[in-house]
């Protein structure tokens, strides 16, 4: 799936 | 988390660290741009935000609060502490013609348009640019202090571990980020002619020269 808008990378 | 992404970070944390000891040891920020450094003190900034907003782990918000508070205090000791030592003859990027193209793209080219995305696909469109003023200062001097060159290829090599880490990712999870990705492959490739440099000058015990 493509990215969510959470971001869990730095 | 997979092994790509923890020693991007960890490469990352230690370029910063690097960073600061070339400062505080040799009380000097000479060859070092302030320019982008206030742009890296901008992407993380606005990248952040979220500390507020959404918990993601121990780890993550630790980071950020490193990040942050690094960026910050590497911009204080250049202009301020050791504001004598800061050589702004040689660091004249227009960090305007980073600026605006990258806030027009990220109006315009984002997973989403709400306000907490919108800074965060500006602070991953800023970072892929924001070493750019200090590689211009760098080509302006002609030369940098080895402990320079080291630090830029620890900043270098942290976003391209991260593009394993995408790689790892989208075979592994299925996950994948278009943005962040093709950010990430163009900050990278600003890095080459440095690596070149880097591995065949610097690593041999030579300065880094560049050819004026």
């Amino acid at each position: 799936p493509e990215a969510s808008n959470s971001h869990d990378e730095l | 988390m997979n092994v790509f992404r923890l020693a991007g970070d960890m490469s990352h944390l230690l370029a910063i660290i690097i960073l600061l000891l070339k400062i505080w040891k040799t009380r000097s920020c000479a060859g070092i741009s302030g320019r982008s450094q206030l742009l890296f003190a901008l992407t993380y900034t606005a990248r952040y935000l979220d500390l507020v907003t959404n918990w993601v782990s121990l780890y993550n918000t630790v980071m950020k609060v490193f990040f942050i508070a690094t960026s910050y205090a590497t911009i204080y000791l250049m202009y301020l502490k050791f504001k004598a030592t800061y050589d702004s003859n040689h660091d004249t990027f227009r960090v305007e013609f980073l600026l605006l193209p990258v806030t027009i793209l990220a109006l315009v080219l984002n997973h989403e348009f709400s306000f907490m995305e919108i800074l965060w696909t500006f602070s991953i469109y800023l970072e892929a640019v924001a070493i750019l003023p200090q590689l211009f200062m760098v080509s302006k001097t002609g030369e940098a202090e080895s402990i320079t060159s080291h630090y830029l290829f620890a900043l270098g090599s942290y976003r391209l571990l991260y593009i394993f880490n995408w790689i790892w990712r989208y075979y592994t999870e299925e996950y994948y980020d278009l943005i962040a990705i093709i950010a990430g492959v163009v900050q990278t490739v600003l890095y080459c002619d440095f690596f070149y440099l880097y591995f065949t000058k610097v690593l041999k015990g030579k300065k880094l020269q560049l050819p004026a």
